[in-house]
């Protein structure tokens, strides 16, 4: 799990 | 960006399309939870704050903006231009019981302490219940328009597509948010009897109704 990914999910 | 990814958002879209066009055509929001689309609109506006801060493509950032204008409309015509036609009295849930539970949990259970990723929590925990109202609603009236129940059911289908969105991207990049996938199940399930209703009446053209 990648936590510093930006939420690309709407 | 994945097939289902693509079906989720664009049958959100769909979904909030429905709801404004209904209002508008009508004139009336009955049958229609100001509670539910207040709830969402807190959704909105405590998740995307991001698009200040982070840019992720053109599609995101136009998506978003139709989210939160969409949500400002309805708003503006349940509790103004036709808050006359607005049911307060079978809109009767309590929706601090939602929002302190889900601000408690999202300063517990995140993926980083800071305002913007609690905000982010919080938005994704309060968007799994906010449908909770319009349910309840439905439940009090025992029946819902169809147009309203057309409305439920491509907003209640853009979660479940997303949660096939989850397992593609587990599979395809072993990429996976346990927040937004154990709220999105959540969320899901809530709507679960509603899909069964609305299969079983809805479109066999027959109205939804809630057995006496």
């Amino acid at each position: 799990d990648d936590d510093d990914e930006v939420h690309d999910e709407l | 960006m994945n097939i289902f990814r693509l079906a989720g958002d664009l049958s959100h879209v769909v979904a909030v399309i429905i709801l404004l066009l209904k209002i508008w055509k009508t004139r009336s929001c009955a049958g229609i939870s100001g509670k539910s689309q207040l709830l969402f609109a807190i959704v909105y506006l405590t998740r995307y704050l991001d698009l200040f801060t982070t840019y992720v493509s053109l599609y995101n950032s136009i998506m978003k903006i139709l989210f939160l204008s969409a949500s400002g409309a309805t708003l503006y015509f349940m509790y103004g231009k036709f808050r006359g036609t607005y049911d307060h009295n079978h809109d009767t849930f309590r929706i601090e019981f939602l929002l302190i539970p889900c601000g408690l949990l999202s300063l517990v259970i995140n993926h980083e302490f800071t305002v913007m990723e609690i905000l982010w929590t919080f938005s994704i925990y309060l968007e799994s219940v906010a449908i909770l109202p319009q349910l309840f609603m439905v439940s009090k009236t025992g029946e819902a328009e169809s147009i309203t129940s057309h409305y439920l059911f491509a907003l209640g289908s853009y979660r479940a597509l997303y949660l096939l969105n989850w397992i593609h991207r587990y599979i395809a990049e072993s990429h996976y948010d346990l927040i937004a996938i154990f709220a999105g199940i959540v969320q899901t399930i809530l709507y679960c009897d509603f899909f069964y209703l609305y299969i079983t009446k809805v479109l066999k053209g027959k109205k939804l109704q809630l057995p006496a």
